[in-house]
């Protein structure tokens, strides 16, 4: 909470939208908001009532730059928005940087305004910032899936040390002051068609398998990529970092990286020149740089020139000597030419034919000092691409120094 | 990840303003540059702190990555006023 913990010392909280963002609907900019309002309305006694006139207790704004708060926006990412704890005038109003791309739903290139706006909600009574991960008052955005976004338990137990658990017969936002345009139906209307509120419930996440030992022989990767020096190994959510500057394997987990890409890669390749590492899974694939994610991702896969029938791939590397990617598919092969952004002619050729002692399908390709490295269940396949003669074979973990 | 080499000073400079903002972090015109230094890393291991990064106090590439993410504008500890 804030200093001296303030919180509305009553339950019939009035808010206004003062204006509206033209990145979305009207209607959906105050749905948004309304559906942040139910979060925190679902479990304390506090109702949310709005006020289309005259001065609310939270007064909603989009603004960018400087907005006579002394607390100016900075542009295009950064601080997406922020609001005061309760108290008079500007206690519990919330601004939203209007440089930003406000969405509907969750997308790469924007931000959710349900989302930010739960977690500005949250502010606006009384919450401070949580470092516990994945929580909504934790201070950096996280894109997730919000169709059916249930409040983390941490949130409940913060706003609820502030007012309590709801009241039986008063747990819906049920009512909204005079004075009102007749003709427009409020939101805080809409939550009485809602069903009786249903208890909070931990999600419990789907059972993620354990992560195999980095020296279990029969180890194998779904895709492999170098990035800025290091190469990184893919095996479900699981991600294995292999730095030249620290001896050992660093573990993490696609989530930590990239929280809003979903794991379970099936390639991946770096354009260093470009400090970009493409990844793919079914027939989608996402550019990243560092942990962000480029605008303008998902891309279909077919944008690359693959035909239809082809709806995923299994292996990708990227040969910066030529700037080409060799896409790896069953038992055919294509190559990307990445000054032209068009395949090359003649493709798909059967990886057989270029690739001898090549003759099955590739799980995960890595292109490292001129050598190409394709990974095929637990064995791993090192080819001198200039003499295309296979070097040796070796176990896929044999990185890990085992 | 590791850092694209030519960026250093500018991330300093950003790094700054972040504690400013959200870390009660004042630049202090302290003749001591070291004091001044060590209380940059004091509020450096307090950020790192919160966010269970590995509490350094340095401005390394984890921590630096952290900050720049897209976030709530209001500070992260209590000396909000």
């Amino acid at each position: 909470t804030f200093p001296q913990s303030p919180r509305w010392k009553k339950e019939d909280v009035t808010y206004r939208i003062l204006n509206y963002t033209p990145d979305m609907l009207q209607a959906d900019v105050e749905e948004a908001i309304a559906k942040a309002f139910q979060l925190w309305s679902s479990v304390t006694p506090l109702r949310f009532i709005r006020l289309y006139s005259g001065q609310a207790d939270i007064m909603i704004s989009f603004a960018a730059g400087f907005h006579g708060d002394f607390y100016s926006f900075d542009g295009p990412g950064g601080t997406l928005a922020h609001a005061y704890p309760p108290g008079n005038g500007i206690g519990g109003d919330a601004h939203f940087d209007e440089d930003e791309n406000w969405t509907k739903f969750t997308t790469y290139n924007g931000y959710n305004l349900f989302l930010v706006a739960a977690h500005e909600l949250g502010h606006s009574l009384g919450l401070g910032h949580s470092n516990v991960f994945g929580a909504l008052m934790y201070p950096i955005y996280m894109a997730r899936d919000t169709r059916d976004y249930k409040l983390p338990q941490d949130d409940i137990d913060g706003i609820q040390a502030l007012y309590g658990p709801p009241r039986e017969s008063s747990a819906l936002p049920t009512k909204a002051f005079p004075p009102q345009e007749p003709t427009e139906k409020t939101p805080a209307e809409a939550p009485t068609e809602m069903s009786p509120r249903e208890e909070p419930t931990e999600t419990t996440p789907s059972k993620t398998p354990p992560r195999p030992e980095d020296c279990d022989p029969h180890l194998t990767f779904d895709a492999i990529t170098t990035l800025r020096g290091e190469i990184l190994f893919f095996k479900g959510s699981y991600v294995w970092r292999k730095s030249p500057y620290f001896s050992g394997i660093e573990h993490d987990t696609v989530s930590l990286l990239w929280p809003s890409l979903a794991a379970g890669f099936d390639a991946a390749y770096e354009i260093d020149k470009k400090d970009q590492v493409i990844f793919f899974k079914d027939n989608q694939y996402w550019a990243v740089s560092g942990y962000t994610i480029e605008l303008g991702f998902p891309k279909p896969i077919q944008n690359l020139g693959f035909p239809t029938s082809v709806r995923k791939i299994d292996a990708a590397l990227h040969y910066q000597n030529t700037n080409k990617t060799y896409f790896f598919v069953g038992n055919k092969y294509w190559i990307f030419n990445e000054n032209t952004q068009s395949m090359e002619k003649g493709y798909p050729r059967k990886i057989a034919a270029d690739f001898r002692g090549l003759g099955h399908r590739v799980d995960a390709a890595l292109q490292k000092n001129g050598h190409f490295y394709f990974f095929s269940g637990s064995n791993q396949y090192e080819v001198d691409i200039k003499k295309k003669k296979l070097i040796r074979v070796m176990k896929s973990n044999s990185w890990f120094n085992c | 990840f590791p850092v694209v080499p030519e960026k250093e000073k500018e991330d300093i400079q950003f790094a700054k303003k972040y504690l400013e903002n959200f870390y009660d972090f004042k630049e202090k015109n302290s003749p001591f540059k070291s004091k001044h230094l060590n209380h940059m890393a004091d509020k450096i291991r307090e950020m790192q702190s919160f966010f269970g990064l590995e509490v350094t106090g340095e401005l390394n590439r984890k921590t630096l990555d952290m900050m720049k993410q897209p976030r709530c504008g209001i500070p992260d500890v209590r000396s909000y006023s």
